[in-house]
Formats: structure tokens, C-alpha cells, sequence
């Protein structure tokens, strides 16, 4: 599985339609000057897997939504990840299937989320993920700024249930 | 059930020493249960040797030091049990130009059996990626685009070079 | 004593929009009472304004923003009320590299009224220092030297050509 | 008052005798590899100043004491830190007063401070950094390794502690 680009719409600093992306299969770097939004990218993909507003460095879900001096008026966000998957055999790498998933934040705190665009419960969304072996127990895949180093400080119980996770 | 917990804790255990002994270069790392009758009950404890230095819980390292055993450890779990993809915010943070490097040329190889999106400042590591995905704020609104090799070498280079 | 306050503040207030306007290249900043008409005992609050951005509350920020705010906090408060020396570590661990020569620039200047130590691993910054000190580790003993100008710049070409 | 030199005797990573400085009067940075010992400069200078050990990165002030494979047997840790107090008129820096401030730790927890080399008491130690303007109430002269960003985001009230301790 692998993420092929991430489309927003109104999501933090994203105003209007944006498409980040395309992702490289192997190793893509994302560089810009401080506070240009590099970060909110990453919000973008956690968004669309679940993940509640203070990890996205949000207090409520609404917050998410474009807001700016002269742009007060989006009403909602919305975002959606394109994943292919693909199989490597003998050096040739073949797109097996391609799915996207979304979810819509509204001012009135209304979230949908979305399968290939169609409206979706989030429990198809992260079915979907969890079939593509993505760890939504323990969020091993994902690393947010500042975390590095208390990964290894871990309490060792906690090390404990993630290897019982594991199993 | 002990069994297999105890068959995948040597596989991981002996990924993460093989793991931590590349990115510092000679370091040793281990993973001991706090208590060998009751490994379910007291979870795992987390020991590093760096190179030429004696052994050390994580909490009396350095900041970079505790970043490369992060990474040893995620790495290894990975070998044990694959994600797809890894997204990574700017973890070179509170490392030194070699360690940065090192980490980076890691990433790339095991960019062959998972795929990563890295978001970094830092030249050592960014220009070691396939590929490079630009932002920029113009006027309070984001602005995005996948730069061409040479366009993100010349942002580098602008960015080195900075004048206040 | 309210009046004192109020003066005290003015001062301070008027150093930090000083200082995030330098800083940033055009931001704005701001410290206001939580409750007019409660100054004591609800606080003060901190807010800025990006160049070309709005006005947000230092806890909406980018982790280079809140490190560039913070920076303008603290030299605000020595303009107010000085003290001898600075002591600084990795300060510049989530700045970009114009933001990094910008904070080793600003420090240089301000080095005229108070003495700083500065630890850091980003040459754009301690390049602008007036004397290195370098600390190695050998055999898990702790060196440490006054570096020649031209000794440490060796070690900075040396950190950045590193081959893992 | 400038820093000169910090003299440590078995302090954490430096065994035996070490000279850190001579410190610029203006501007010197610390540079060096992870883990060679930055930051241990500082928790030198902190131990002097007499913050509790949790500051410095260790549980109890023993562990500052050197301690590595072959080298066991150190039985205590000293720290000498050499001050000038400058005076600048006319482009021309004149020393007008030196002074050091001692304090070392020993196995058995034992810990003594020292002003110009004689036995003193930590009262001593700090009354004579608070009459050259030292911030030891607020630590205004200090940023540690991983702290600068939380320093903006003070809550309200501490702000208000702070300005009020600096009438
Ligand atoms: N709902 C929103 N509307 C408009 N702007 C927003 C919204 N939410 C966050 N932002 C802005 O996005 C910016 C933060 O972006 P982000 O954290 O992605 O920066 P970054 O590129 O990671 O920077 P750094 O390198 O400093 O970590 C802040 O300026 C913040 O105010
Ligand atoms: N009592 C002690 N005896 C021997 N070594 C010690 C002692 N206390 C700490 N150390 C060692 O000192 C090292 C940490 O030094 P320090 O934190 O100063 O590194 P650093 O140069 O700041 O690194 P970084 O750039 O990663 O922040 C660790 O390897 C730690 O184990
Ligand atoms: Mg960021
Ligand atoms: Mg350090």
C-alpha cells in the first residue's frame, strides 16, 4: 500500500482545492521555511484516518477549517487520500488496486467520512486501513514533531502491550 | 503463548541490536525484561551501549542519542511486523550533520520495503529523498508543489546562504 | 502599585513587538491582560501575528513560530531588566536555515549588553559566535578545547561532507 | 559579570579535571557530536548555581559523579565556576572584580559550596549571583536542551508572576 497523493479542500492553511503529492513509491521529502505549513500535512492524513482534533494540534474538529484575515467564510474542510497498491515482482512495480478515503469536517461540527466517494461510516475507513496492515493501535507508521526521542523512553509496560499488540 | 511472545521478542531483540549498531556505528542496544518470571507483568526495559561508552538507560542519554534508539526501535519493529508507509516530522531535529546523514541514508534503503514521507530542514537529509514536495506561504494561504531536482537544490542553496 | 505594573508592562510590551518585528521580518506582537479590569489575577496573554499572516494565539503555531516567539519574549524581558548572561541550548532546533542565521545575528548584537553561551549543532548559527568551544568524546571521557578560528570551521566542513 | 571558566573535577561525563573556556565575553558557542557532552556544560553550571539534581538530568546528585566501564572508583565531583565582573568605559573592558563559586557532591551525598576556593554555605553562593542581577527566581538567563518553544506558551498567569517578581 501506498499513499499516491493527499487532496484538500479548506483544511488549516490549505485555502481552496490543493493537491500534495504525487508521493514517491520509495522516499519523498516535504521542505518549506518554518510555519509554511509542512506539518498540517501530516494533520491532513491523520484527519482522514481518525484521529481526534488535539492530535491534529486542535482543540475542537471545526478548527480545522480555513481561517484566515479576509477568509472567514469556509464553511467546511475536507480531505481525501489516494492510495494505490502496488506489487513488486522482478524489479517491476504493477498498481494492483487504487481507493481513496475522505472525511469532511463542517462549522456545525458534522464529520462524514468517505470511501472511493461515497459516504462511509469511519469503521469502513479504518477497516480498510487495518486490511493494508496500517497499525491504527499503536500508530507505529507515524512520527509527530517533537516525539522522536520519548519513543525510546517508553514506560516498559507500555513496550509490553505493544508487543502483545503485535502478536 | 509465552513461547511465541518470547520467539518474537528475540527476533526483535536481535533487530534492534543489528539496527542500533548501524546507525551509531558500533553501538549495542538491548531489550531486557524487568523481570524474568514476570515478563507479561513488568514489560521490557530499553538498555543502549553507545560506541565506546558504557551501558545506559534511554533517560541518562543525550537528545540525539535518544533519537537514534527511537529509531533503532522502530526500525526493528518494523522487520518483525511491516507497516506500508512511515511519516516522519522533522526527526532529525536534535541530531548532529554525521548522525543526520547516517539516518538519512538508512531511510533510503529501507525506502525499498516500506514507503517513507519525511518532513525535514535539514539539507543532510532531505537531498538524500527520491523526490521533494515544496511549500510555501504566500499571503496566509499554503501553497504546494513537487519540485524539480534542480528547483529544490536551489532552494537549498537560498536557504544556506541566507542573508538576515 | 497597578501604575507601576502598567509602566512595567508598557515597556516590555513595546521591546517585544520590537524584537518579533526584527525577528520575523515584519510580524507583529502582542501582550495583553487576559481581563482588563483583573490584571493581577488573570494573566497576561501572548499573541502574534506572522508577517502577511493573522493574528493567532502562540498555541495555533508552528514549532519554528512558537521558538521565534519565545526568543522575542526573552529578549524583551532583558531589555526591561538585564541579566549578565545567557545560557542556550539547541535553541535553533526547529528553525529553518534563514531563520537560524536570522536568531545567530540578532544574538551577536545583543552580545554587547549580556555575555552568551550558546550550544548548537547548525553552523549558520554558531559560526556567528566569537569563539568556539569543541567538545569530543574519546573513550567515553569527555574532551574539551578552545578551538583556533580555522580548527573549527575544519570540523564544520568535516560535519558537513560526512560520509556515513 | 561574565562568565570566565567552568572547572570541573569528575562532573558527569568529564573525568578527572577539565577546563571549559576560556568563555568570550561577548558570544561563544559549544559545538561537538550527540552525546560528547553540551549540555553536561551546563548542568555544571546549574549545579553550582545549586539546582536540585531532576534539572540537571539525573534522580540523585551521586549520579553527577563520573561513572564508566573502568572508572568506578570516583568517589566525588567538584565544580569551580570563575567569574570577572567587567566594567566597559570607552570602548575599553577593565576587570574591576574575580570571584568563583564552588560546589561539589560525594558518594554519600555529601554537598559543600565553595566561594573563592573557602567553605560556604549555599545562601552565600546565591546571594552573591543575586547581587550581580542573576535571574534565580525565573531563570530568565536559562533556555535547556528542548525548552525553548514552551517558554511562549507560558500560561496567562505565570506571565503575570513573572513581570510582578521583576518590579
Ligand atoms: N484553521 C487554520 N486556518 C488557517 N491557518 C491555520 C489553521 N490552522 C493552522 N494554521 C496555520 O498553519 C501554520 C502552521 O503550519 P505548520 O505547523 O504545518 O508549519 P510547519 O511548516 O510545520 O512549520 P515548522 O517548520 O515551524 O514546524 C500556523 O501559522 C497556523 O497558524
Ligand atoms: N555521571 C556520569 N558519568 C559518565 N557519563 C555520564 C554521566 N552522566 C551523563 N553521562 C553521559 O553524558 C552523555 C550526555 O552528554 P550531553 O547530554 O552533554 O550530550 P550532548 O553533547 O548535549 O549531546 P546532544 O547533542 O545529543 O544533545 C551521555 O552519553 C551520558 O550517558
Ligand atoms: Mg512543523
Ligand atoms: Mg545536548
Amino acid at each position: 500500500l501506498c499513499i499516491k497523493a493527499i487532496e484538500t479542500y479548506n483544511f488549516k492553511s490549505y485555502y481552496g482545492r490543493k493537491i500534495l503529492g504525487p508521493f514517491d513509491q520509495k522516499f519523498t521529502a516535504i521542505i518549506g521555511p518554518n510555519g509554511c505549513g509542512k506539518s498540517n500535512t501530516i494533520d491532513a492524513l491523520l484527519f482522514v484516518f481518525g484521529f481526534r482534533s488535539s492530535k491534529l494540534r486542535a482543540h475542537k474538529l471545526p478548527e480545522l477549517i480555513h481561517n484566515s484575515d479576509g477568509r472567514k467564510d469556509c464553511s467546511s474542510a475536507k480531505v481525501t487520500v489516494h492510495f494505490a497498491v502496488m506489487r513488486t515482482e522482478a524489479e517491476q512495480n504493477e498498481q494492483v488496486e487504487a481507493f481513496s478515503i475522505g472525511r469532511s469536517i463542517s462549522k456545525s461540527n458534522k464529520s462524514d467520512y468517505f470511501l472511493n466517494g461515497a459516504r462511509a461510516t469511519q469503521h469502513d475507513v479504518t477497516t480498510k486501513l487495518r486490511e493494508h496492515d496500517v497499525d491504527l493501535d499503536h500508530n507505529r507508521f507515524l512520527i509527530l514533531q517533537g516525539e522522536v526521542e520519548q519513543i525510546s523512553l517508553m514506560k516498559p509496560t507500555a513496550k509490553n502491550e505493544h508487543e502483545e499488540g503485535m502478536l | 503463548r509465552t513461547r511465541e511472545f518470547l520467539a518474537s521478542f528475540e527476533v526483535i531483540q536481535a533487530k534492534l541490536k543489528k539496527t542500533y549498531n548501524y546507525l551509531t556505528h558500533g553501538g549495542d542496544a538491548d531489550l531486557m525484561p524487568v523481570n524474568n518470571t514476570n515478563i507479561f507483568g513488568d514489560g521490557i526495559e530499553f538498555g543502549v551501549r553507545p560506541p565506546n561508552k558504557s551501558w545506559k538507560m534511554i533517560s541518562n542519554l543525550s537528545g540525539g542519542e535518544k533519537t537514534l534508539s527511537s529509531l533503532s526501535l522502530i526500525f526493528a519493529l518494523h522487520h518483525y511486523k511491516p507497516t506500508p508507509f512511515y511519516i516522519m516530522d522533522e526527526i532529525d531535529a536534535a541530531l548532529d550533520y554525521r548522525n543526520v546523514t547516517i539516518v538519512g541514508k538508512y531511510v533510503k534503503d529501507r525506502a525499498l520495503d516500506a514507503q517513507f514521507i519525511i518532513i525535514s530542514l535539514r539539507p543532510n537529509m532531505y537531498q538524500q529523498a527520491c523526490r521533494h514536495i515544496g511549500i510555501f506561504k504566500v499571503n496566509n494561504v499554503t501553497q504546494v508543489g513537487l519540485l524539480a531536482s534542480d528547483a529544490y537544490k536551489g532552494w537549498q542553496e537560498g536557504a544556506l546562504a541566507a542573508k538576515p
